[in-house]
């Protein structure tokens, strides 16, 4: 990716990281669609030789051969029995029946995950600079187990089981599905697995923002990475024949608009179906289109398709408005005809034009790359959120990382827009998605592993989360882009990752397989439950008294049953309900005295650490404390947030906490 | 009618493996053929789960739940890139 070694801080603290033999240890793995190898960004210059740890292989298919794999890339392989027993055989003249990658998105996450350095990287001129994964010395292994149907449960189940053999550090998915149970969830279960031998399983939380409940892989074994953007931008500005002028956003690069203004009309006033204001496939009357710009409305069909139907119908131009389900939140797309996308409030204000004027035009003006955008980040509109479907009392998405217009390396069997009829060829492109938030906190995670190689997978995920931030340089909180409002604790978790503050986290919240097993006992599953999840017989102890409130997470959530009768608007009750929770911290700085603060978004809900100071007279040492939530009745669908903080004057260990009444 | 098999991902409990099996491999073979002769393996896996997936129909992934040492028989399910 071109900017966000730069706005995580990697580039200007390249010192504080590990040498290059360390880091040159760790091997992420990448459960995808596979990878296309000839990317300079699998060019090997400069790395030893494969770790000795290292058991994978690099199989060989459809225009893939042992010799793909090299320093960089060390591990490929391809999953896809249980994908031909559903749909068939593979047909091999649509896709690769081998590790490479013919749709892209694999490609992508890969390189952004650990990518070597590649200096040149642009997308048409857009987001041009230096292009390097967040662990640049890291070694890649990919396992394809996403194909043109769909990534099958029991191709990913092998995948994870071989990634397990092959020994990997870092295990990045990019993919979900569903809310089922922990022990349901193959994706969960083998992860499960894979934490148990010391690997960090990240995960995207999902694009089903900004709905609450909308968020998958949630497991407390997992990190759950949400989205935010950069502090970049590709501006594209609209002028209408009123004379006025609206922002929007383009990768657009190609044969420019004629310089006048042009015809200009609704997509839903040049078509004779009910949906034809989608711009969807053979829906726009192409005598009402022919040389104009078309306004579309976002939704049901892929963004640049609605381009390509607006170009096939003889329009010149679109103008791609979002609706109320995405807000303001503008993702650019490498459209094949000159497009931008612009707001629902822009979009609005464009259909009254329209409605309004008998003769309505427009242009488009396309402006390029801008960096320095504020505020910077904002959580992304798609970005899922929470609370927790299956277990409210852990909050997840656990942080947020950059998912919005990341560039990074691309398939060469594809267009950057993935359409048939794109023909065009990139070696990088621009995509958002949670998708691309996940491998960044991947990579980030395998220069923690580097730093700290005896850390768990729970540590190294504590030290990504406690450092986290949830607020400007300029003290003003992380906004929302689907509310323009201060996000909360359910959309961004800890903050957003802030990997040289992870380097050294002073304290840290720590789990074993132990504490997960007393965690499934407290979810009250029963022997066959834990066998299906942990591959062993373990049976609850009738006598002991296990909560989910005390696995040692490096985060808050209270679930209260809320007051019953009420309302949002008609307030809550008296008596207070009274939670505990309780934490165990590891000292993993220099000897110091650590005194708590808390914050507390309502009167409603008091927090109490007892004790108040923790003190450390060595490394590892271990001091536990124990929060109490006292909380007034509310009513259902409250929420109320707060934070808890550990400082020692040097190091500050963050926690959020969020309180749900429902 | 002519049930439609799907992927079932087959859970075992290990540790109900009888003696008489060598490797845990046979014993899940043995288990599979007890419930369907054309049925093979699409998948043993060693570290994530004790088990495998198979192509079954809805009736045959039904007797296997009754089999001895079978945790759980889990429909496949298609997951989505984010």
């Amino acid at each position: 990716t071109t900017r966000t070694p730069s706005f995580l801080g990697l580039d200007q603290n390249a010192a504080m990281f590990p040498e290059s033999e360390t880091a040159s240890e760790v091997i992420v793995g990448v459960l995808d669609t596979g990878v296309w190898p000839e990317s300079p960004s699998f060019d090997d210059t400069g790395l030893g030789p494969v770790p000795s740890s290292w058991k994978g292989e690099c199989e060989v298919g459809t225009n893939f051969t042992k010799s793909h794999c090299n320093r960089k890339l060390i591990g490929a392989r391809y999953f896809a029995r249980g994908y031909e027993a559903t749909l068939g055989p593979i047909d091999e003249t649509k896709e690769s029946r081998s590790p490479r990658d013919d749709d892209g998105h694999g490609t992508h996450t890969s390189s952004t995950a650990a990518g070597s350095v590649v200096a040149g990287a642009n997308l048409f001129g857009y987001a041009a600079g230096t292009a390097r994964g967040m662990a640049p010395r890291a070694r890649v292994a990919v396992y394809k187990v996403c194909w043109l149907g769909g990534c099958f449960s029991s191709d990913i189940l092998a995948a994870l089981d071989k990634a397990i053999d092959d020994n990997v550090n870092v295990l990045s998915l990019s993919l979900g599905g569903g809310m089922s149970d922990y022990y349901r969830d193959s994706v969960a279960i083998g992860a499960f697995a894979a934490m148990e031998k010391g690997i960090l399983v990240s995960c995207s939380a999902g694009n089903a923002g900004p709905s609450a409940y909308s968020l998958s892989n949630v497991a407390p074994w997992l990190t759950t990475v949400g989205a935010g953007t950069l502090d970049r931008d590709f501006p594209a500005f609209v002028s209408l024949g009123n004379g006025k002028n609206f922002s929007g956003v383009s990768l657009y690069r190609g044969d420019s608009l004629p310089g006048k203004l042009l015809p200009f009309v609704y997509a839903g006033n040049a078509t004779n179906v009910t949906n034809g204001n989608l711009c969807m496939t053979d829906t726009l009357i192409p005598e009402k289109v022919k040389g104009k710009i078309v306004l579309c409305d976002r939704g049901v069909n892929p963004r640049v398709q609605k381009g390509s139907v607006v170009k096939a119908a003889g329009g010149l131009g679109m103008v791609l408005t979002n609706t109320a389900a995405n807000g303001e939140e503008l993702v650019a797309d490498a459209h094949l005809l000159p497009a931008t996308a612009v707001g629902q409030t822009t979009g609005e204000a464009m259909k009254k034009y329209l409605f309004s004027d008998p003769n309505p035009t427009a242009t488009i003006l396309f402006e390029g790359t801008k960096v320095g955008i504020e505020p910077s980040p904002v959580v992304a509109a798609f970005s899922s959120r929470g609370p927790n479907s299956i277990t409210p009392e852990i909050l997840k998405p656990d942080l947020i990382a950059p998912g919005v217009n990341i560039l990074a390396s691309w398939s060469g069997a594809v267009g950057p827009t993935g359409l048939a009829e794109d023909s065009r060829r990139v070696g990088f492109n621009i995509i958002s998605g949670t998708s691309m938030s996940c491998p960044h906190v991947s990579g980030l995670a395998a220069l923690l592993k580097a730093a700290h190689p005896d850390w768990s997978p729970a540590a190294i995920r504590s030290a990504l989360m406690t450092t986290a931030y949830t607020a400007y340089k300029n003290g003003k909180l992380l906004q929302d882009v689907s509310t323009g409002k201060p996000s909360t604790p359910f959309d961004h978790g800890a903050g957003h990752v802030d990997p040289v503050s992870a380097l050294n986290p002073g304290l840290v919240y720590d789990l074993n397989v132990d504490d997960y097993l007393n965690f499934l006992c407290a979810l009250n599953y029963t022997s066959a439950q834990i066998n299906n999840l942990a591959r062993r017989n373990f049976s609850c102890d009738a006598r002991k008294t296990y909560s989910v409130n005390d696995l040692n997470y490096p985060s808050f959530a209270v679930s209260l049953p809320a007051k019953m009768g009420t309302t949002a608007s008609s307030g809550g009750g008296t008596g207070s309900t009274v939670v505990k929770h309780a934490r165990t911290v590891t000292n993993a700085g220099p000897p110091g005295t650590y005194k708590v603060s808390v914050s507390s978004s309502s009167d409603s809900v008091k927090i109490s650490v007892e004790p108040g100071t923790l003190t450390f007279s060595q490394t590892n040492e271990k001091k536990s404390y124990t929060v109490t939530f006292s909380a007034t009745p509310m009513p259902p669908n409250t929420n109320e947030f707060g934070r808890i903080e550990w400082s020692d004057g040097k190091y500050v260990v963050g926690s959020p906490v969020a309180i749900s009444w429902t | 009618a002519v049930e439609e098999k799907r992927t079932y991902i087959v859970h075992m409990a290990k540790s109900e493996m009888p003696a008489r099996f060598e490797e845990h491999t046979y014993w899940y073979e043995s288990s599979l053929k007890s419930v369907s002769e054309s049925a093979e393996m699409l998948y043993t896996y060693n570290n994530v789960v004790h088990g495998f997936s198979t192509r079954l129909t809805p009736e045959e992934a039904r007797e296997m739940e009754t089999r001895p040492g079978i945790l759980l028989v889990l429909p496949e399910l298609r997951y989505q890139l984010h």
